[in-house]
């Protein structure tokens, strides 16, 4: 998947398997990515686990947890609120599109979520101030966290290997089924393009996708993924990404 | 830092009670100290470092100890209090400190806000 940090860093990962997103006093997030075909590097995410924990007399314990085909428009208690606290309305779930769409509000820690489906696959977006997201018990010790360190050097997807191989190649390389080599890069850049104006890195995550699986719905995954940066970013300047993160060895990654 | 209304929240039950010598007083003064902490526990994020706070912070566990107070146990039930202006949209029982824009507005600048999302493949 594509990650977009804290730090508004931008990569594009492996990362198969259960990873933790956000890790700290008042909140736990996990997503499961599994390979968009058997075999595939190329995984998507498949599960999102949000844990929203105890705080004072604001919310009990809330466990919210989306899967394909399965977004829910409650907590996994069935509730949609904080619990039976005097603040529980402090944190709520809001159905946008029934089964495609949620938000969840936690004001009591002033952060705003977003979770989708959008084909098959979801997407997340969060808002959170810093302070919370600086708040964290034992800072010297604090684990790894997507969010907030990016993925690991050695879970980053270099784009310049991939860009730079034939159609063809790139399927085979990442393994794709028979839809994956369906768009030539420029059959990928004009499909993305129709939702995606500008060249900017969501831009070329879709073209990526489309490469990699043939699936037109990660055209609308990367769509939903900026409106989400336009209602929930603070700067409405640092909306659009144009440089990719830095690569594994130190290396710049290519501009776009 | 709201430490002096917890204070004054439980000077005021407590001077209300008898001479805390019966065994119903004692159950008594157990509540309003452990609302006393309750509050106190609410104050923390911006109390840290005040000299009444953490005062209060040490005389609340020595009152306890002396009165063989358990820490868990019935609290006071809230008092009801008329909700300042802001509030008017909002449940009247939610507790400010569940509201963290309007308690962070009222403690320092507006608060920076981060964004992270993940999607795609």
């Amino acid at each position: 998947p594509h990650l977009r940090t804290f730090t508004d860093t931008f990569q594009t990962c492996k990362i198969q398997g259960a990873w933790p997103l956000i890790d700290n006093n008042y909140l736990n997030v996990q997503v499961t990515n599994t390979p968009v075909h058997p075999g595939s590097t190329a995984t998507a995410t498949s599960k999102i686990t949000i844990i929203f924990k105890n705080f004072q007399e604001c919310v009990d314990q809330k466990v919210y947890q989306a899967e394909m085909d399965e977004l829910p428009a409650a907590f996994v208690d069935g509730s949609k609120n904080g619990g039976d606290k005097s603040g529980a309305n402090s944190l709520k779930i809001i159905e946008k599109v029934s089964g495609q769409h949620i938000e969840i509000q936690a004001k009591y820690i002033g952060t705003t979520i977003v979770v989708r489906q959008v084909g098959r696959y979801l997407t997340f977006a969060v808002r959170m101030p810093e302070e919370v997201v600086n708040a964290v018990e034992d800072k010297e010790n604090q684990g790894l966290y997507l969010c907030l360190q990016g993925c690991p050097q050695n879970q980053q997807i270099d784009f310049r290997t991939f860009h730079s191989q034939t159609p063809e190649t790139g399927s085979r390389r990442h393994g794709t089924g028979s839809n994956g080599s369906s768009f030539t890069p420029q059959m990928a850049g004009a499909k993305c393009k129709e939702k995606l104006p500008v060249e900017d890195l969501y831009f070329q995550s879709c073209v990526f996708d489309l490469l990699t699986t043939g699936d037109v719905n990660f055209t609308l995954a990367a769509y939903y993924a900026f409106e989400d940066v336009k209602v929930l970013h603070s700067n409405k300047d640092k909306l659009h990404l144009y440089e990719r993160t830095t690569f594994g060895s130190g290396t710049a990654a290519p501009q776009s | 830092c709201k430490i002096l209304k917890c204070n004054s929240e439980f000077w005021s039950t407590t001077s209300n009670s008898h001479h805390h010598t019966g065994a119903e007083d004692s159950v008594e003064f157990c509540t309003a100290l452990r609302t006393y902490a309750h509050c106190t526990r609410r104050t923390a994020r911006y109390c840290r470092g005040d000299l009444a706070y953490h005062s209060a912070v040490h005389g609340i566990d020595d009152l306890m100890s002396q009165h063989n107070c358990s820490k868990d146990g019935p609290t006071s039930q809230p008092r009801v209090r008329t909700p300042p202006p802001w509030d008017s949209q909002e449940r009247s029982d939610s507790p400010e400190i569940c509201h963290y824009e309007k308690n962070f507005h009222r403690h320092s600048a507006t608060p920076n806000y981060t964004h992270c999302g993940l999607f795609g493949d």
